[in-house]
C-alpha cells in the first residue's frame, strides 16, 4: 500500500495542518500521487485549505493540482466503547481503499483523538512539527531548570514510543519519527540554542530524527483563503525581500523532504 | 462571586496559555486576588508553568507570588451522558468553593471538551487570542478570497454567539467578549492589514470587542523552564533591546488590561 506520512503532535499549533498542506504540494511537485486525509474531524484546516484551492480554481476558471481526497468521520455512539469499535472499522475501511498511490499525507488534531491514535499506530513515518518554545517541547520531554538538560520525556514522547515499541514487538516495519522545529525566528539566540539542545538530547533517548527547521514566513499562511501555497507562484525574476523568502521557503520544504528519506523519492 | 475570565479558542497553539498565565500574573500586580483554573486537564500547560514556579521558588528559596490554585478532573466514565453529569457537578462545585477572589483565570484546552463548555457558559469575560493568520481566523469566520470580505461566522465564534444569546435570554449578564491577535510580528504588513480588516467587520458582526495585540517576544516563552514571567524581571535601567522588548511587553500587557475594563479594576 501507500507509505502512510502522518504529521502529528497532540500540541496545538505546532504547525501540523500547515506543514501536512506544504508537504503534499512539494510531493506533488516532485512527481508523486499524493492522496490526503484530514482526521482533525472538527476543525478540517486541511480540509478547508484544500476546498478553498477549489473553489479557487473555479473561479478562476484554471485547474490547479490537487491531490486525491479522503474523508473519514467520527463516531457520534455517546458510548466510547462504540465509538472506537466504529472508528476503527472506519480506519481499516480507509487503509483497504488507498490504492496505486505513492503516499498518503495524514493530518492530525491537536488533543488526543481516537482516529489520531490509530493514524499513529498505522504509521510509516510520523512527522512532529514544534515551535522553538519549552511550552511546546514540554508535551515531548520534561526540562530540569537549573540545567536545562532533559529529565524524562512526557506526553507525546511517550505516546509515539509505545506506539514503537508495539509495532518493533510484532516484527513490523519501524516507524521513522521527524521532529521538525517550525515557525523558527532569526533572532531568539540564547532560546533557540536552548530549545536545540534540548532536542538533540531528547532525539538520542526516545529515538527521533531532527530535520532542517522551517522559519516563520507569512507565505505558509497568508495564501489559505485561495489555497494556493508558494509552490504555486511563478519563478521570481526579482530579488525583492518577498521573493527572497519564497525562494527560502521551497528550499527548506526541499531540504526537509530530502531528510525524511521517503521510499518513492528514493527511487 | 469573583469575576471569572475565561482564555477560550478551539484553535490550538492561539496563545490561550501564554495569556492566561501572563494576566493572572499582571492583575496581582495590580493589586487583585487572583486564581487560577488550568481546564486543559491534559497539557496542562498553565499547571506545568505554575509548578514550574513553585520548584524554581524552592530551589531559589526565595517566595514568589503565586496565585490560589483549583484544579478539576474530567471525567473517565465509558458513557459520555454519565462524564457530562460528573464533570457539571463537579464544575457546581468548583463554582461554590471559589469565595473570596477578585478574579479566577480559567485557561481552557484547543478543541472542543465538555468542560471547556461549561467554563465559556458561565464566563463573565471571555478572552480569545488568534494568531495574525487566516488560518486561525477561520475558526471564527469564514472569508471570501475575492473580496476578501467575512462571508459567516464558523464554528467557535458560533459557539461564542450561542452561549452569549442563551445567556441574555436568561436575563443575566452579558458575557464581554475580547478578541486579541497575538504573536503579532513588526512586519507581514498586506497579512496583517486583511486580518486586522477581517476582525473588524467579523467584531461588527457577531459582537466582539477587538484588544490591542500582543506581539512574538521570545520573553513570552522563554522562562517556562523556571516558571517566570517578564513581570518578575527587576526594572532594567538600560536600553539594550532585550529589556525594550520587556518594556514594550509590560506596556502591552497594561494596555490590554485597560481595554478589559474589569470590574475589579475599575476601582
Ligand atoms: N512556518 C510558518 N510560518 C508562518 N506561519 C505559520 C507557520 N506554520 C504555522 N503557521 C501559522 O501558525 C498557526 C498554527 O499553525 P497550524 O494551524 O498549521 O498548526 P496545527 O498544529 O495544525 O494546529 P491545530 O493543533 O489547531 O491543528 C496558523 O495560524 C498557521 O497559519
Ligand atoms: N506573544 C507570544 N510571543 C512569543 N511566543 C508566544 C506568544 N504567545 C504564544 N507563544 C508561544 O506559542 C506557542 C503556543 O502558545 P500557547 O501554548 O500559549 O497556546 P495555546 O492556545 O494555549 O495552545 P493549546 O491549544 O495547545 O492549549 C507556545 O510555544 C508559546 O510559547
Ligand atoms: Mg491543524
Ligand atoms: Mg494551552
Amino acid at each position: 500500500g501507500p507509505h502512510l506520512l502522518v504529521v502529528g503532535n497532540e500540541k496545538g499549533g505546532a504547525g501540523k495542518s500547515t506543514l501536512a498542506v506544504h508537504l503534499a504540494f512539494a510531493l506533488m511537485k516532485m512527481g508523486l500521487t499524493v492522496g490526503v486525509l484530514d482526521l482533525d474531524v472538527r476543525q478540517r484546516s486541511t480540509d478547508r485549505y484544500l476546498d478553498n484551492r477549489a473553489r479557487w480554481a473555479d473561479r478562476c476558471g484554471e485547474p490547479l493540482p490537487m491531490p486525491q481526497r479522503f474523508t473519514l468521520s467520527a463516531s457520534s455512539a455517546r458510548n466510547l466503547d462504540t465509538a472506537d469499535a466504529e472508528e476503527a472499522e472506519a480506519w481499516q475501511g480507509f487503509r483497504d481503499s488507498v490504492k496505486g498511490l505513492d503516499i498518503v499525507v495524514i493530518d492530525t488534531p491537536g488533543g488526543v483523538t481516537h482516529l489520531s491514535n490509530l493514524a499513529h499506530g498505522s504509521a510509516d513515518t510520523v512527522v512532529t512539527p514544534i515551535n522553538d518554545s519549552f511550552v511546546d517541547f514540554d508535551l515531548l520531554g520534561t526540562i530540569n531548570p537549573a540545567t536545562m538538560k532533559v529529565e524524562r520525556p512526557s506526553l507525546y514522547g511517550e505516546m509515539i514510543w509505545d506506539a514503537r515499541k508495539r509495532r518493533a514487538a510484532r516484527d513490523k516495519k519501524p516507524i521513522d519519527w521527524v521532529v521538525v522545529r517550525n515557525r523558527m525566528s532569526m533572532l531568539d539566540a540564547r532560546n533557540k540554542r536552548r530549545v536545540g539542545e534540548g532536542l538533540k538530547e531528547l532525539s538520542q533517548r526516545i529515538g527521533f530524527r531532527i530535520a532542517p527547521g522551517v522559519c516563520e514566513r507569512v507565505i505558509y499562511r497568508e495564501l489559505f483563503p485561495r489555497g494556493l501555497t508558494l509552490l504555486d507562484m511563478g519563478q521570481f525574476p526579482d530579488d525583492t525581500p518577498a521573493s527572497m523568502s519564497h525562494v527560502a521557503a521551497r528550499q527548506e520544504l526541499r531540504d526537509l523532504l530530502i531528510v525524511l528519506k521517503l521510499p518513492a523519492l528514493a527511487g
